[in-house]
Formats: structure tokens, sequence, C-alpha cells
């Protein structure tokens, strides 16, 4: 649905935060295209 | 005309009525004309948000990660990560409210994300369990916020003048000033308003406003006010900022006056009638009088471009099983198109100038949705596509009888998602109940 929207999907490395500490995970995030 | 009046506002949950009812809200993507139309189509179940954690002993805000369960329109029903398949502590939110954030806000912030006490027991290893848990799977944009705002500014600004219909007198225009705008909505108060409450809303893309000196461009009749005292800071709205209609060809074959079709009753939207083009005015627009019900100086003639979604050729009900208006005090019943036309010695618009395109709405009968009054138009109610003909939709008020029922085009800006009203900060008239009817 991104494609036929002007948009699309790219991975991202997503930092997350705990009370333990930080860490990144990869993620899938939707972007408007350059 | 028949009019409801406000319900009086206690708090409605559009979760709750969801949920207990197993209901399907209209998705955002069916509303052209609403803010993240276009970017919804991303946002599904399984999409991951931070959120903030109501679970919790701790005293300051804290967040936790939580997947979309079910949508219905801007709202969603969310689930804390680590409930697995347990429903019980599964909570409504409106996406768009500041509260929700792509997954990554919360480092950026300098904020923790701490699980719910109810669950915190549940693993020795949260960094794992994340780890496990996101890796591939979907959030929202890191610029979401800046996608609501953006999508939620609006053109017309207060003291914009334009004209409207004059709700008194539909066959001709007046001026009025926008006084307040929400969500896209315009309060509009007539030019000669003392006071200022003879006002209309209507939505900034109604077929119902246009720039100032369209009435005379067309042909239009046009009440010309009288205002001696001049207001500071009125400017006539850039006619860039209206709907356009399409460019028609009125050379050739073309609507003519006495020519007969079928219409929505400007004044009783429940109903498709027999009516009649009066006159015919430049780029497009005719007058159109609804047969046996027309005042005798044409005062209650109403306005509708040839490319309206709200007139349709001779038949148009009959071949769809929608039951058609006759006019008023014709005894001949059922009535029958071709001894209508023989019997008036009139004849019927040609079905080639109608509009026959269909878009792909997306919607489906059943489904929810919040919809204007157009009787009231300045009520959004809670209400229920209960049938579908091509692209034409009929809404149910729930809580109302189906004689309230309006007949409403897919692509009306009077149409929205479940959770609009909250994004907006309209306010949403909850389903009636049988006492405040009475």
């Amino acid at each position: 649905a991104a494609e036929s929207t002007g948009r699309k999907w790219e991975q991202k490395q997503v930092q997350i935060k705990t009370l333990e500490g930080e860490f990144s995970v990869t993620m899938w995030a939707s972007d408007d295209k350059k | 005309v028949k009019s409801k009046s406000v319900v009086p506002v206690e708090e409605f949950d559009w979760g709750r009525y969801i949920c207990s009812n197993n209901l399907v809200g209209a998705p955002v993507t069916c509303f052209k004309h609403v803010p993240l139309c276009t970017f919804w189509s991303d946002v599904t179940e399984g999409v991951r948000v931070e959120v903030l954690n109501s679970d919790t002993n701790l005293s300051t805000k804290v967040y936790w990660i939580a997947g979309i369960v079910k949508l219905a329109g801007f709202k969603a029903l969310l689930r804390y990560e680590g409930f697995d398949n347990d429903s019980s502590h599964d909570f409504w939110c409106n996406l768009c409210v500041p509260e929700i954030h792509p997954v990554g806000w919360c480092a950026s912030n300098g904020k923790p994300l701490v699980p719910p006490k109810s669950i915190q027991h549940k693993c020795s290893n949260w960094k794992a369990f994340l780890v496990k848990r996101l890796t591939g799977a979907k959030t929202l944009p890191s610029d979401f916020s800046v996608k609501v705002h953006e999508s939620t500014q609006y053109p017309f600004k207060k003291l914009m003048r334009v004209e409207v219909v004059d709700k008194t007198h539909l066959c001709r225009t007046r001026v009025a000033l926008v006084e307040q705008v929400i969500g896209g909505r315009l309060r509009l108060v007539y030019e000669e308003s003392q006071d200022g409450t003879d006002d209309f809303w209507c939505h900034m893309y109604s077929p119902l406003i246009h720039s100032i000196g369209w009435s005379r461009s067309i042909g239009h009749r046009f009440k010309r006010s009288d205002v001696s005292k001049k207001i500071e800071g009125l400017t006539d709205a850039p006619s860039q900022l209206f709907l356009k209609v399409k460019d028609v060809d009125q050379s050739g074959d073309w609507f003519k006056d006495n020519m007969k079709l079928e219409a929505i009753d400007p004044l009783n939207l429940s109903a498709i009638c027999v009516a009649t083009v009066r006159k015919v005015l430049a780029d497009g627009y005719l007058m159109i009088g609804i047969d046996g019900s027309e005042a005798a100086d044409g005062s209650d003639w109403f306005c509708y471009h040839s490319t309206s979604p709200s007139i349709f050729p001779a038949g148009f009900c009959e071949i769809n099983s929608i039951e058609l208006t006759p006019p008023r005090g014709y005894s001949k019943l059922p009535f029958k198109w071709f001894d209508y036309l023989r019997e008036t010695g009139s004849r019927a618009a040609p079905v080639k100038l109608f509009n026959k395109d269909v878009p792909n709405h997306g919607f489906r009968e059943g489904m929810k949705l919040e919809a204007v009054d157009l009787m009231e138009p300045r009520l959004v109610c809670v209400a229920t596509i209960t049938r579908i003909v091509h692209r034409l939709l009929r809404i149910h008020f729930d809580g109302w009888e189906d004689e309230y029922d309006q007949w409403v085009d897919c692509e009306s800006p009077d149409l929205y998602p479940v959770g609009w009203c909250q994004l907006t900060g309209y306010q949403l008239q909850p389903p009636a109940a049988q006492a405040t009817r009475e």
C-alpha cells in the first residue's frame, strides 16, 4: 500500500530504552519517497 | 423538514460501542478529505507503538510498547507487549493523540520503557523479549506527529467572505463570513446577521459554498447584503480554496428547461424524488425543482451541478430497487415514468448527461462512521451505512428512526471516520436513547 501512495517501507534501526539499558532493533516504517 | 435536537453530551465510548456489538468502523482510507487518508493504508493490525503505561505504581510517566489488535477509523484497540493472547487489558486509543508515538520515541526523549506490573513477573529478560517481538515488525514513521499536525491545518480563516446557499431560500446565495473552523468544517455567519447567530455549518469542500462573485458569474440568484458597518480584517476567500467542478461541454446535447429527472430532495435527504430542470445556468449548473412541492416563486429550487452525484436519470430508482417519491398529490400510483412524461408533455433528461463514475470507495454495509446530519449541519452523529447503491450510501443515525436516514455520496465531505470528532475537537452526537428522542 505504501508504494501506491508515494511512500516506501524502509528498514530502520530503532533505539529502545528500558530501565536495564539501551539497545536497538530493526523494524519497518513507511516513509515519504525522497 | 425533519430535524433532530441536540442530544445531551455524556461520555460516549466508541471503543466499547464497537466491541460490545462486534462492529466495524469504516477505514480512514475511505474518506479522501480527512487528515492522513493517504497515509492510513500503512496503519494496520500488528503495527507497534509506544504508549503511556497505565498499569504501574511508579509516580513518573512511563511508557510501554503496544500492538494494534483492531482498527476502527482513527481509533485502535491496543494490547501491551507481553499479554500474548490475553485481551483482558486491551484498551482503545485514538492513534492521533499526542500520547501515541512510533517505537524509538522514548529513547530519543529519555523516557524509559517499563513493562506493566501485571506481567512484570512473566519475564526475566525483557531485552531479549523485546528484541524477539519487535525485530521485523512495523511501526509508525518517526515524523508521525508532524504528519498529524500538518494534515490538520486548514486554509480557511476567520473573517474570510464566501458565497453560501441561503438556508431559508435554497434558490439563492448570500455572503457569509467564516466565524469558526473546526476540522475543516466552517461556521459561516450570514453577513447581515445582527447578533451573529444566523449561521450555517458546512465543510470547506462543500458544494454549497463558493468564492465571492460565483453567483453572478453563472447566473444564480443572490441576496445582496446591505451592510452599513464595515468590519476590519475582512477578505474574500481566494477562489483556489474552493471545490473545483469538472468542466462540461454545454454546446451540444445538453440539459434543457422542463426536462425530468430524479433527484435527492435537499429538504428531505431520505427521499429521491421526481424532479424537473427549471433553469440551465452557466458552467454546468442547473436549478432543479422537486415536482409537486415547488413554491410558486421558485424559492425552493435548488442548484446542483450537472456532474452532481445527487441527480439521476429517470428510471434510476426502479433499476436499483429504491423507492422513488412521486410528485406530491400525484394519484396514479404506482408511479410510472412513461405515463408521467406523456401526461406532463415533457421528456426525460438523456442518461448520457449524468455522472456515472463509481469510485472504488471501500465502504461496506454495516460500517460505522461519524456523519453530519445535513438537516442540522452543525451536528456530527454516530451513524451506520445501511445500504450502498453504486456510489450512493444510505446513512442511518444510530438510535433514530429510519425516517431520519439520508442518502449521501461516497465522496461527501460530511462523512468522517470513527474518532474524527475527537481528533479535531468537534462535538460528537452519541446514539440517541429512546427517552431523548421523545
